[in-house]
C-alpha cells in the first residue's frame, strides 16, 4: 500500500483488507483543520465534522480475487459507491470490462463552480444548518481561475493490473530467494565474516554479524536488491532521471512494494516546450505492489510520468512493466486530463490499429474508450498468447 | 533518513513497523485506489489554504488517519514537490 501527498492532492492506495474509505472522512477533516482548505458543510471549524471540500474525487479499483473476505464499507461496489453518494453530491459510478471476468470500477466527481461539499453524517443533519451551503464566497471562487480548464496542469496516470503471474519468475519476490540474490552481491563482506568468525579480524575485533544479516534479510535492504534484479529500477533509469529515488521493500516471507519519487526533469528555457512546461515543479511517482504466491499472484504498477516524457512511449512503459512480472492477464487504465481539448495520446498501446499483438507476447481482447467532462480513460484487457 | 544529494528526495525508514512485519496473511492483491483533489493544481490553492497545501500535515496526524485504514507507515521519501509513504499492508 501506499500514499502520495501533494500540496493540492492526495492518492492512497491500499490492498488486503485494509477499510480505505474509513479514513475519507479524516482525511477530509485534516485537510480542513491541519491545511486550512475551505470547508462548507458546518458553519464553523470548531464543529467536529467540519470537513474540507474537495476539488474532485477518484475512487477505483479491480474486482477482488475474495470480495467475501472484505471488511466494512468495501464488501461490495454497490455498498463503496453508497458510501461515497453520502458523502458527495453529483458522484458517478462506472464498471468497465467484463462483468463475468476481469473488471475494473470508478467513482468519480466532476469539478463545478460550487465545490462538491461533503455531508455530515446523517444524525446530524436536523441539528445543524442545512448541509448544502450557500454558494461559496467569489473572493474564494477567484483563486480557483482554472477550475475548469486545468489548463497549466497536465495530468496522467497509467495503471497496470496483472494477475496469474508467471510462477518461476515471481520467486524473485520471496525473501528466501532474494537473501541468496544478496548474499552473491556481497561476496567480499562473507569472506570478511569467515575471518571474523574465528575471532581473528585484521583488527582482532568480532565483526559485528548483525551488518550481513541486515544487508541479507532487512526489508529495505532486500527491497532495493530486488528493484534492481528484476529490472524495475529501469523503468525510469537514472541516466534519465538522475534525482529519482526509490524506496522498496520485501516483505517476509514474501511480496514487495516500491515507491518511486521521480522530480520532474528541469530543462534550460531553450528546450522547454509546452508539455515540459506544465510538468515543470510537479513530482512524478511510481508504486508497485506484488504478491507472488501462486494461488493469489496479482502485482499492479501505476505512474504519472507522462507518456513520452524523456522519449519513454508510454507502450514501452507497459512492456518494460509487463515484462518484469510475466501476467496471465493484465488490465491498462490510462486516465488523461483533457486540459488542450485533444487527447493527447489517443493510442496508448496500438489498441486503435487493431493489432492483436499491441502488447508483445499478448492478445488484446477489450479496448474500451470512456470520454468524461475534462478526462479521457482508455482501457485495454489483455492476454498472454 | 537517507538523501543523496541537495534537494534530491529523502528517505525516512520507520524501523519500528518495518523490522518485523510479516506478509504471511496477505491473500488480496487488487488495491483500492483514491484520489482527492482539493485544488486543480498547486499554483492554483484556494485563499486560506497553507501555502504548501498538504504538505504541511505532519506525518504524525496522517498515521493517525491510516490507522483509521488498517495501515501503518513504513517509510517517506520526501521531497519538494511531494511525500511517497511506503505503508505495511
Amino acid at each position: 500500500s501506499s500514499m502520495f501527498v501533494f500540496p493540492h492532492k492526495l492518492i492512497l492506495k491500499t490492498c488486503g483488507t485494509t477499510t480505505l474509505l474509513l479514513g475519507l472522512r479524516r482525511l477530509l477533516r485534516i485537510a480542513a483543520v491541519d491545511a486550512g482548505f475551505p470547508f462548507h458543510n458546518v458553519p464553523e471549524l470548531k464543529d467536529e465534522n467540519a470537513m474540507a471540500s474537495p476539488y474532485r474525487v477518484f475512487y477505483s479499483r479491480k474486482n477482488f480475487l475474495f470480495p467475501d473476505k472484505q471488511r466494512g464499507p468495501h464488501r461490495s461496489w454497490n455498498d463503496e459507491v453508497k458510501f461515497l453518494d453520502n458523502l458527495f453530491d453529483g458522484g458517478s459510478a462506472y464498471l468497465v470490462g467484463k462483468m463475468n471476468g476481469d473488471h475494473w470500477y470508478l467513482y468519480i466527481t466532476t469539478p463545478d463552480t460550487e465545490i462538491t461539499p461533503p455531508r455530515t453524517p446523517n444524525s446530524e443533519k436536523e441539528s445543524s444548518s442545512p448541509t448544502r451551503p450557500a454558494k461559496i464566497p467569489t473572493g474564494l471562487m477567484s483563486s480557483f481561475p482554472q477550475i475548469h480548464t486545468g489548463e497549466d496542469y497536465q495530468d496522467e496516470t497509467l495503471e497496470i493490473l496483472m494477475t496469474d503471474l508467471d510462477v518461476e519468475n515471481a520467486k524473485q519476490f520471496y525473501l528466501s530467494h532474494a537473501s541468496a540474490v544478496a548474499r552473491e552481491k556481497i561476496p567480499a563482506l562473507d569472506e570478511t565474516v569467515d575471518v571474523f568468525n574465528n575471532g581473528t579480524g585484521p583488527d582482532g575485533l568480532q565483526a559485528p554479524m548483525t551488518d550481513i544479516e541486515q544487508l541479507t534479510t532487512e526489508g529495505h535492504a532486500l527491497g532495493t536488491v530486488v528493484s534492481d534484479a528484476c529490472g524495475l529500477s529501469e523503468v525510469y533509469p537514472s541516466s534519465k532521471y538522475p534525482d529519482a529515488r526509490i524506496d522498496a521493500y520485501l516483505f517476509s516471507p514474501c511480496g514487495f512494494s516500491a515507491n518511486a519519487v521521480i522530480p520532474a526533469p528541469v530543462h534550460a528555457d531553450a528546450e522547454v516546450n509546452d508539455d515540459v512546461k506544465k510538468t515543470a515543479g510537479v513530482a512524478h511517482y511510481f508504486t508497485v505492489h506484488v504478491t507472488p504466491e501462486p494461488n493469489c499472484s496479482f502485482a499492479s504498477f501505476e505512474t504519472n510520468v507522462p507518456g513520452g516524457q524523456n522519449g519513454r512511449e508510454t507502450s514501452e512503459i507497459v512492456e518494460h512493466v509487463v515484462g518484469i512480472f510475466k501476467p496471465g492477464r493484465f488490465i491498462i487504465t490510462l486516465f488523461e486530463a483533457k486540459g488542450t481539448g485533444e487527447f493527447r495520446n489517443p493510442d496508448p498501446f496500438g489498441l486503435r490499429k487493431n493489432r492483436t499483438e499491441a502488447i508483445a507476447g499478448y492478445k488484446r481482447v477489450d479496448r474500451i474508450v470512456h470520454q468524461f467532462e475534462d478526462y479521457d480513460l482508455v482501457f485495454g484487457f489483455f492476454e498472454r498468447e | 533518513s537517507t538523501s543523496t544529494s541537495e534537494g534530491a528526495p529523502l528517505l525516512t525508514i520507520n524501523h519500528d513497523v518495518a523490522a518485523d512485519l510479516d506478509s504471511s496473511n496477505a491473500f488480496e492483491g487488487p488495491e483500492k485506489l483514491l484520489e482527492v483533489w482539493f485544488a486543480p493544481s498547486p499554483s492554483a490553492l484556494p485563499a486560506g489554504a497553507n501555502e504548501n497545501g498538504l504538505l504541511c500535515v505532519p506525518s504524525k496526524t496522517w498515521e493517525e488517519m491510516l490507522q483509521l485504514v488498517h495501515c501503518q507507515v513504513l517509510s517517506v521519501v520526501s521531497s519538494e514537490h511531494m511525500d511517497a509513504y511506503l505503508l505495511s499492508e
